[in-house]
């Protein structure tokens, strides 16, 4: 079991990170960054995320942005365009 | 709502689709693609022409993952669904749709009007809004398609580029029909025809003749249609025409025919360039000659060489002593000249050159109580008949009295 919820945890991590660098310029702001740095980036990202779409506003990958995530949607980044 | 200024720089854009989708049918994809501009161009000024070659400044494609130059990519199935850049050349404005999705035209797969109306937004300028009501939140949201998509926010956001929807033209103001007591009647220009007597006001006229107790009330259109209303002046020359003016034009007229070959500008007549419109004109019937009156000046003009006599221009007030006005209208009925000028008239004697007599312009309607009406006749069915008029001629001693302390009263101020 926790090998699996690893996986899933990475899988979504993975897909923050994915949908962050392409709709909340994570990629072009944090790749001069240390890891632990980055870390701390993702998390804003992840705030600055749900504050847009009127989310409570954690830093942290819970249900709801997930589930935000992973709706269909327009390419276009929501900022730095 | 966000947008990027200054959008595109013009109003007029041109979208092409370059490739269609096997989703849906081409006319269906027309149809969505031309109401999702359309969604925007009902609340600006913005007007969209589809061209099938060359560069629009829209080009629209379905593509699938990375895709020529395009700095976007798409990720197969869901997930992302289109994307478009903002005005400007090159990529500016064009707008692709991912075509690993499902598109229709109604609530099955992704709605290609819903769809393609959100990435015109950006292809005019607006980025994403936060308002989840608005077209432009960046989540697809399924709506009903027959509702028009736009949010109040959304609608903020373009008119903020591209401002509004252009102002209607103001109604032309329902032409007034002017009432013939009114004690403030003047008149655009007065001729004699005949043996009648023609007031210009407006589109109409009215009619009175000399022996017959009767006045009409017509459009000058119902005579002439091709003549302008607003004349500015009108005389009947001794050649059983009359002239009618407006601005640097004149039309010739024998009875109810205009002649052809008119307007001809009034400057054939003899007046110099900066002559722009004549204020009245009156023709003496003895001595053949033409009064042109243009503010303070008078011109004359022979009627049998049909030239300008020399010695003019003239101050009105020199050749004709004691008219020290600007003449609205002028005409010449049983040997007098009338001048009008407001709601005045004066009586000329043109052999002892002095007024004879000031009185309203309306007199010659015999208006029994003038006022802010119509007396007698409906006017509002715009002909009619007065009854019992009397011209000016009919002796009443009370008007001639009231003449006589007029021009001793006004004598000495016009003088």
């Amino acid at each position: 079991f926790p090998l699996v919820r690893m996986t899933e945890n990475e899988e979504n991590m993975q897909l923050a990170q994915a949908y962050l660098n392409q709709f909340y310029s994570l990629e072009i702001e944090g790749n001069h960054l240390v890891q632990s740095k980055n870390r701390s980036l993702i998390d804003d990202k992840i705030r600055e995320m749900q504050a847009f779409f009127g989310l409570t506003v954690t830093g942290k990958l819970d249900s709801n942005t997930l589930e935000i995530m992973k709706t269909p949607r327009c390419g276009v980044p929501d900022v730095g365009q | 709502y966000g947008y990027t200024l200054p959008g595109w720089r013009k109003y007029n854009l041109t979208y092409r689709i370059i490739n269609y989708t096997p989703d849906m049918a081409r006319a269906a994809v027309d149809e969505a693609i031309q109401e999702g501009l359309e969604v925007w161009s009902k609340v600006t000024p913005l007007k969209f022409t589809k061209i099938s070659k060359g560069i629009a400044d829209i080009m629209i494609a379905f593509r699938t993952r990375v895709h020529g130059r395009c700095p976007r990519y798409f990720d197969g199935p869901l997930g992302v669904l289109g994307h478009a850049f903002p005005p400007g050349p090159g990529l500016g404005g064009d707008t692709h749709f991912d075509e690993d999705e499902n598109w229709t035209k109604d609530g099955a797969g992704f709605n290609l009007f819903l769809v393609a109306a959100h990435e015109f937004g950006h292809a005019l300028g607006l980025s994403h809004s936060n308002d989840q009501t608005a077209l432009m939140f960046p989540n697809y949201v399924s709506l009903d398609p027959r509702k028009y998509p736009l949010s109040q926010d959304d609608i903020n956001g373009i008119q903020s580029i591209y401002g509004g929807l252009p102002k209607e033209p103001a109604k032309p103001k329902e032409p007034t029909i002017p009432h013939a007591c009114d004690p403030d009647l003047t008149f655009d220009a007065i001729t004699t025809f005949r043996r009648e007597v023609m007031f210009f006001k407006g589109r109409h006229l009215w009619r009175i003749y000399y022996d017959i107790t009767d006045v009409e009330f017509e459009l000058i259109a119902s005579f002439w249609p091709s003549l302008p209303a607003d004349l500015q002046a009108a005389y009947e020359n001794p050649r059983d025409k009359i002239l009618v003016f407006k601005d640097e034009n004149f039309w010739m007229i024998r009875g109810y025919a205009v002649l052809p070959d008119y307007p001809k500008s009034i400057h054939t007549l003899g007046f110099p360039g900066r002559v722009k419109k004549i204020d009245a004109a009156v023709c003496d019937k003895t001595t053949r000659k033409t009064y042109f009156f243009v503010g303070i000046w008078c011109w004359r003009f022979d009627e049998m060489t049909q030239t300008m006599d020399k010695g003019f221009p003239q101050r009105v007030v020199k050749h004709f002593p004691g008219i020290s006005i600007r003449v609205d209208a002028a005409f010449q009925y049983k040997g007098f000249f009338f001048f009008s000028r407001g709601s005045k008239q004066f009586e000329y004697d043109i052999k002892t050159k002095n007024i004879t007599r000031i009185m309203r312009t309306n007199t010659w309607f015999q208006c029994k109580e003038p006022k802010n009406s119509s007396f007698g006749f409906d006017i509002n069915k715009e002909k009619a008949h007065s009854g019992g008029i009397k011209i000016l001629y009919h002796k009443s001693l009370s008007l001639f009295i009231f003449g006589i302390v007029h021009l001793l009263k006004n004598t000495s101020i016009y003088q």
